[in-house]
């Protein structure tokens, strides 16, 4: 549901500035949303460095943009207080990209029915139709699932809902707030011309018999099966789980040929990296012996290795067994490469082997750590619950863990805890400016289709409990005694997250429960160097280049960066006006320069004029002259001729 | 026992955008667009 006009559009990479006004979450957040515009479609986002026409991101009252490229030069979104949520900042960013609200398009009767005697007083204006001459919905069906689309309680006056869904089981799904939906992104792809994204390479379920492209590899023992089931295991693939019938294909190593030492290898294709840092996920069941072994290498041809390098990424060892079980694994790869997965068959009886599937392959940073729950829906049995994760560390060493509150009813919570650990000696107390983002997966076998629901805290070390005690302090010090399972006690600090992370509806939706189980990627990290100036969000990479700009002050606005050493001002420029000077200090403007053109033309003209009158004034003068000495001399001459 | 030893950053409400702004007093249009000259 776009708006018409091709001057609406901006161009594919868009210049933001994340002024400093923005909370150090909101910052985060807004990066991270950035991530799944990178993933998903072939929109990117990079510092402003001068260009006419930016985004700037300020925390102003509420969250709100304008809609499409308004060619105002600063083009401001607020992400104020509440605001950071990553798919509250996907959902602004699509109006600045130029859509509007899903349930204002032309054809919306067709879907929803708008209780007009229960919306606010004076709010019914926000439920107008807009006609084809005014958004162009680029031939895409109603999207229910769209985050572009109210929820069924938007501007209620009581509790009834403001727009009933024609079909009822969308009643519920309306006003999600996850991420973009399928048709979000076919719209914003097509209306952007999309062909391909910065940060997706490669995702396979194998249910086409060319397997994505895979080789199988003859420096081994074995091959690699294209199969749907293994009698020792697994009974289905991962994609579909046995749902659909003649599909659900997995790769499948057999180890239990009794042969120690068996190999089997598959390779995917070759893969073009553009950003030099990879995440491969993929799912692993494991129906052989405790031995059995999968080896992940990248085989990367750099110059003189027609081959290729093999290079070691993760030895992944004592499989459990039983169950499909979900992998990461990072690469920092800069030329083009194969990744490549080996079964190694242990040295213990087998009866059945190791089997792939799913696997992703996105230029993204992995997260940190995996929290997996298995047979989860025995939890939403009904009683109010609190699910503890394993601890885990921060890469900097920062104990944490995070808990699960799930109420009999209606919401599931989640919490981030700093927890007492092994570090805590060397490390800072209060913990400052860790992000912890916790993101609930949807295994949808594909990374694009996903629509993962994800919140974010930062730990500000400022924060303070009732008593006055820092929040983010020593868990041994402001925090409460903790028994892990097998008994071991521990601090654990105060929990921050949020009661209403996902309803028990939604969490039963779309692939968040797959196999009956569950998992919750975590990252943590340091995000103080967001701290910095307004507008590169990106730690400055060398000390001279803050001390060459921090001797410059560029005024208007003007941005310091650094040319071959030497500190330079950006000035700002808009549509018909500019700024200009060593610091900025002159303001132009097409007017101005119309003004002096005209004047200096007429300037021109007048003083060529005055040229012309003198030496026409001089030439005739001249002329009279030797008019009147011929005259004199043809009078003599005439005299004597006589 | 679940143990309520947390802090909610939401306050226990699952406010969307629209709710947040109109909160606040907003009134933008449908919500939450500020309003160029869009011919709307």
């Amino acid at each position: 549901n776009s708006i018409i006009g091709d001057h609406y559009r901006w161009p594919h990479t868009i210049p933001y500035v994340l002024e400093d006004s923005l909370e150090m979450n909101a910052k985060g957040v807004i990066l991270n949303a950035f991530e799944r515009y990178r993933l998903k479609t072939c929109i990117d986002f990079k510092p402003w460095s001068g260009e006419a026409n930016y985004i700037s991101v300020f925390k102003g009252s509420g969250c709100w943009s304008s809609v499409g490229n308004i060619h105002a030069g600063k083009q401001e979104l607020s992400i104020g207080t509440n605001c950071d949520r990553i798919a509250t900042v996907q959902h602004e960013f699509l109006h600045a990209l130029g859509f509007w609200h899903e349930q204002s398009r032309a054809d919306r009767d067709d879907y929803v029915t708008i209780v007009w005697e229960r919306i606010l007083a004076d709010r019914e204006h926000n439920f107008n139709i807009y006609n084809d001459s005014v958004s162009d919905s680029l031939n895409v069906p109603y999207d229910y699932n769209s985050v572009m689309h109210y929820s069924k309680t938007a501007f209620q006056n009581g509790t009834e809902s403001t727009i009933i869904t024609r079909i009822s089981d969308f009643e519920d799904v309306i006003g999600q707030r996850m991420d973009f939906s399928d048709y979000d992104l076919l719209k914003l792809n097509q209306l952007y011309n999309c062909t391909s994204s910065l940060s997706f390479m490669d995702s396979c379920d194998f249910e086409l018999e060319n397997i994505c492209g895979m080789i199988q590899s003859s420096r081994d023992t074995a091959d690699w099966q294209r199969v749907s089931q293994v009698l020792g295991g697994p009974e289905n693939d991962h994609s579909n789980m046995g749902q659909c019938k003649d599909s659900g294909f997995f790769m499948h190593f057999n180890t239990s040929t009794g042969n120690e030492g068996a190999k089997a290898v598959l390779e995917s294709r070759v893969l073009y990296p553009k950003r030099g840092f990879q995440c491969l996920e993929f799912y692993l069941y494991n129906s052989g012996s405790g031995n059995d072994q999968l080896n992940i290498y990248t085989r990367e041809y750099t110059a003189g290795h027609q081959d290729g390098v093999l290079t070691l990424q993760r030895e992944i060892k004592e499989i459990p067994t039983g169950s499909w079980q979900l992998y990461y694994v990072t690469f920092k790869v800069t030329e083009k490469f194969r990744v490549v997965f080996e079964g190694l068959g242990g040295p213990d009886a087998s009866s059945g082997g190791l089997s792939i599937d799913d696997i992703n392959l996105s230029e993204t940073r992995c997260p940190h750590h995996v929290w997996h729950i298995q047979n989860f829906t025995q939890l939403l049995g009904g009683q109010n619950i609190n699910v503890y994760s394993p601890p885990f560390y921060s890469p900097e060493g920062y104990a944490f863990q995070i808990s699960m509150y799930i109420e009999a009813l209606t919401n599931v919570g989640i919490y981030f805890h700093l927890i007492s650990g092994a570090n805590d000696d060397q490390l800072q107390w209060p913990c400052p400016w860790r992000q912890a983002t916790m993101t609930l997966l949807d295994q949808n076998p594909d990374i694009r289709q996903r629509m993962s629901n994800q919140r974010s805290i930062t730990t500000d070390p400022t924060m303070t409990n009732d008593n006055g005690s820092y929040f983010w302090d020593r868990p041994s010090k402001v925090g409460v005694v903790a028994s892990f399972p097998n008994g071991t006690q521990y601090s654990r600090g105060r929990g921050y997250g949020t009661s209403v992370f996902i309803t028990h509806k939604r969490l039963k939706s779309r692939e968040f429960i797959k196999g009956d189980d569950l998992y919750v990627l975590l990252t943590v990290e340091d995000i103080s160097h967001l701290n910095s100036t307004a507008a590169v969000p990106d730690p400055v990479p060398t000390s001279t280049v803050q001390n060459a700009c921090s001797e410059v002050e560029c005024q208007n606005g003007g941005i310091c960066t650094v040319q071959d050493g030497r500190p330079e001002c950006k000035c700002p420029a808009g549509e018909d006006w500019w700024y200009m000077g060593k610091r900025c200090e002159t303001r132009g403007s097409t007017r101005d320069t119309i003004v002096i053109a005209v004047s200096s033309t007429v300037t021109v003209f007048a003083v060529m004029l005055i040229i012309t009158l003198v030496s026409v004034y001089c030439t005739r003068r001249r002329y009279r002259k030797k008019a009147s000495a011929n005259a004199a001399a043809m009078n003599l001459e005439n005299q004597h001729a006589f | 026992a679940p143990e309520k030893f947390v802090k909610d950053i939401d306050g226990g409400l699952d406010q969307d955008i629209f709710d947040i702004n109109e909160d606040l007093g907003l009134d933008l249009f449908e919500g939450d667009i500020r309003l160029e000259a869009h011919g709307r």
